[in-house]
């Protein structure tokens, strides 16, 4: 019963545009579509969606108890880095797996996605499940943990397996993390949020093309799942079902113990839900670019597989409509 | 006018900042980069913008140094450190520079 | 006095935005002016004005009766067919002018403008005219046929002559067709309006900023209409005269046409009048490529300078003016 | 106490928007993030604000009062070259620096920038002030002038000293400037805003939009200020001290002349304020490609440094809020 | 390191997909793509695209062979099928290559 | 099939319609032009763009031409007119055309 109820939320979320248009994307793909969003529109969408978030955060941390942030920020800590061990000790010993790739892919599953925290954010949104603005700041403190870890345990191992790897610097891998366009969109957000009055530019520009933006956004990703697939079907099968399932579990774990937060510091039902959606969300392009210069011999094709073309959507059409009735049945909301 | 050795190499995009350091540590006087698409042996990129816009994900620099040892130096380094991990390829080309500021 | 009348009208249509940013851009153009809109840019835009026109088109049939389509349709490919066999037949067949540019030229014709199927939806919702938001899916049923049969019959010109046409194979034009980016963005949007619920991001995001945007876009292709006159000089004048006389010829048949489809089935005026304008319509953009590997011995300064540098401004500036003029004068809108 | 006021409005300013994201886009380049705005959303957002900027300003211009408009352009032309000639007698003058360098500086300060104009016009209607809309169309009487008067400065010095310089042909530089993307953007929503109706399309996409591609502007001109700053430190430290102090000098001397037409045609205080900011801007992105062809011997370095990475910040951010503060002194507004 | 013969074809961007075709059809190992602009003898190009803003219309692309039939072979018939009717213009270029991942 | 010379230009971007005007006026049956960034020894661009977001400032023509005489005319007078205040290097390299519309 809860089961159907679950069914029937869930065919319902695949009509939202959020999820749409990721699948008519895939869709499109799969026929051979040429039609591809070019390459500065996404740069450029990717700022506004991140500024968007980054603003609205700042504009509530400023008004936020801090105190109330701090756990679930050492929630998103922890869960990235768990994410990571867990991959290393299951993904990483499974036979056929080179290690090295094994913890990239866990690396990439520990880090957040961008366009599926957008597009949960819609999703709340449209459901009307209330969040605290500034959960999306949750962003570096799961993405950040999670690539560096996975950078010190592949060269932890290659050290023992052959000498080769090689001493880890960690702060110059968190600072380029932190240079990248994503993150800084980010960050500059919450800064103008903080110190500014962006008020009224966000309600007559960043608030409004958000949603719209996000489809186009979903569309993008739908089209480089399927391109990608190509790349998972070079690997060893274990990456497609690593990717199919972990983001659940992943979430899932994230949910448990947003619950504690919820129960001790008074952590929205929305907020959950959020870390659930980042903690299930695989880091798809700002990500391997991180993981291909810090781990330079694992094979790409591996982790960009696994991450883009199954994690991303099945953290967005599955994991999505998974946590938010999850919620609704825990929190009776 | 003088002969000089054009060294040119094509790689992934991402390895941009990297090889260009190797470049100018070696000595020499400057270097032109130009996107490239292309097909090789690998033909896995991750550059931080999603494959299907990304039609150029290679660059080609080109290097014009007055002797070739600086060029065959270049080219070592960044075999022996990138190409077991990266896609790439470097090759060099005799030419007749007519004008530069400096070589 | 109708003529009067519709002299008024016509006058007044030119302060329309759309219109006025087309002759606009051609006059900048003239006068060297170097403003030039970025492609990424006007990807986006056919991208943002088809996505809208096939999501309301999509919402649309999901409600429509699909018998009040099907007439419609069938005048759409049979326009289209048309206007490729009385070009083949006129223009072709015209002293001083080589048969294949001809019959490319007739295949562009027969086509359909993107860019002018929009202002005529912006011009109909400027004067309140209605008409089925589906009618806009009508673009493919006109626009295919006609390529298609330009090629072959241009094949089969080739083949009489010297023997040097090839057997053309149908399906994969017609695939290749589906799959640009033009159509598949129109088609993904039907297929989306259809299956899901994307009303709100339309309400929001795709139609606010439609007429905005076609705005950018007709600037745009005044900029080109002048930037491909040089082609047209190049080749007989005859091409010129076709261009500026046929479109409104086709328009008028389809006008025709369409009214069988109002008296037969109920098509709206503001349908008959869209069907008209598509009719008008000759495609600058996407048609050329098909042509340029179709018919690849035609002279490309002919069909494309035809096409976009006389007729596309001719569709749009005075046949939308014409067709809802003589629309309000036959059905007393 | 006046200071004390316009100390706290300056601050007050610095939370807008306009001015916050200024100083952000400074704040994350010199932190060395690699965000980056794409070359073809940058353009496409000068088209855009320099577009509404010139549609307004074109409607306004069919109902106002041509005589009204004559003294305040006559204004804008005269300080365009006084502009030109004080730094031609004073920092051109200076030892340590080339002559011509100080006259190409000179050029630049005096001419205007696009985006300084339009944050000016976003500050003054945050504050309520009014003005004339038609006042942006004073752009071209400023900028043109300057560039042309630096040339022919340059020039005669040139010619003076070692007989090099040219003979210098005013039209084809004056054609160049109307011809560039800025230029040309204004003047056709001009023209559009003159002899058509397009108010509906400028309420429903130009309007809105402006706010919000402002400070996605703002953060392109801050980034861009810092990386500049390069160039300016390979230069005499003059050029620094003149780009941090005369766009306040240029604009208290334009404030000065615009309260005299505000005396005797009745220029409104917002309109003496845009005219302040204007003359108060140096031109930073279109200037300098006119100059470096213009006085080749020039070192871009000096004249690009001055204008991009300090005059434009000091213009923005401290100009606009001293003239603001300064007309509701004066003006009691 | 071995000599080899670069072949470099310059035509118009619409054929990019057909002339590759031909390329890995002959055997290359590889082939790498730049966007160009450029003025020949026929300058009308349909890319899909408005021509104001398609400045870089063709595409130069380059093959790296280890001995030049077929790189000769590449051109003849890249030129046969479709020089007819389109512009461009293919040349070979004597290199030396240093390191490469397959030739 | 016939020898020829390929001159390469690496100039600034805003010099564009400046080196095609003399390379037309010198005889050229055409050449291409390619995006590309470099690092030489003056770094400074104007091109009326920021600075950040040009990432490919310069550009690189190549003309080919039958006889190295005209190629090295266009060099000289590129060089003398430009080189003193902008950037640029310019150089020959020896090619085999095999097919073209007009040399
Ligand atoms: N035979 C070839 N000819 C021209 N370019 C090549 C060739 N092989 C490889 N490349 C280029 O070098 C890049 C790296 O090649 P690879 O290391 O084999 O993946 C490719 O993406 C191509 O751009
Ligand atoms: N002499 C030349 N030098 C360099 N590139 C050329 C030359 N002639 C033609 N091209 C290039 O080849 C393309 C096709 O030339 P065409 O077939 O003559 O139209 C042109 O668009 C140019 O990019
Ligand atoms: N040694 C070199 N090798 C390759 N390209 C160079 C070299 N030196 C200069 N360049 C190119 O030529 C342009 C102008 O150089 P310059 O005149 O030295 O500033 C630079 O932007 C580079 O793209």
């Amino acid at each position: 019963d809860v089961l159907l109820d679950f069914g029937a939320r869930f065919l319902h979320q695949l009509q939202s545009p959020t999820l749409a248009f990721l699948l008519g994307g895939i869709l499109i793909a799969a026929l051979g579509s040429r039609l591809t969003i070019p390459d500065s529109i996404y740069k450029f969408i990717v700022f506004m969606l991140l500024m968007k978030v980054g603003l609205k955060g700042g504009m509530a941390i400023s008004e936020a108890d801090l105190a109330a942030m701090l756990l679930p920020a050492l929630i998103a800590v922890f869960v990235g880095c768990l994410i990571v061990v867990i991959g290393r000790y299951t993904l990483a010993m499974l036979p056929g797996i080179r290690t090295e790739d094994g913890i990239a892919t866990a690396g990439l599953f520990g880090a957040v996605s961008g366009s599926t925290l957008a597009a949960g954010m819609v999703v709340l949104e449209n459901d009307g499940i209330a969040y605290e603005p500034w959960a999306a700041a949750l962003y570096p403190f799961m993405d950040i943990p999670a690539l560096v870890l996975a950078i010190v345990l592949a060269s932890v191992y290659l050290k023992k397996k052959d000498g080769s790897g090689e001493k880890v610097q960690i702060w110059p891998i968190v600072k380029e993390s932190l240079q990248g366009s994503a993150l800084s969109a980010l960050l500059l957000g919450i800064a103008l949020g903080l110190f500014t009055n962006p008020g009224k530019v966000v309600d007559t520009f960043y608030e409004p093309l958000f949603r719209g933006l996000l489809s186009v956004l979903m569309l993008i990703m739908g089209i480089e799942a399927y391109a990608r697939l190509n790349e998972l079907r070079r690997v060893a099968h274990w990456f497609a079902v690593y990717a199919a399932l972990m983001p659940l579990v992943h979430g899932l774990i994230a949910f448990g113990l947003g619950y504690i937060a919820h129960v001790l510091v008074g952590f929205s039902p929305g907020g959950v839900v959020l870390l659930a959606i980042i903690a299930g969300s695989s880091s798809d392009i700002s990500g391997p670019p991180t993981l291909r210069a810090g781990i330079p011999t694992a094979n790409p094709s591996s982790y960009i597989g696994a991450s883009t073309s199954i994690g991303t959507p099945v953290a967005i059409a599955i994991g999505i409509p998974l946590y938010i009735g999850l919620a609704q049945v825990v929190f009776g909301s | 006018t003088q002969t000089a050795t054009k060294l040119v190499i094509v790689t992934e995009k991402v390895l941009l900042s990297k090889v260009t350091k190797i470049i100018q540590a070696a000595g020499a006087t400057g270097y032109t980069v130009m996107a490239a698409g292309g097909v090789g042996s690998r033909n896995t990129r991750s550059s931080g913008q999603p494959a299907v816009s990304d039609t150029f994900s290679n660059i080609k620099i080109e290097v014009i140094t007055a002797n070739d040892g600086v060029s065959r130096a270049i080219a070592k380094q960044v075999a022996d450190k990138y190409f077991d991990n990266f896609s790439g390829l470097i090759y060099l080309d005799d030419i007749e520079v007519l004008y530069a500021h400096s070589l």
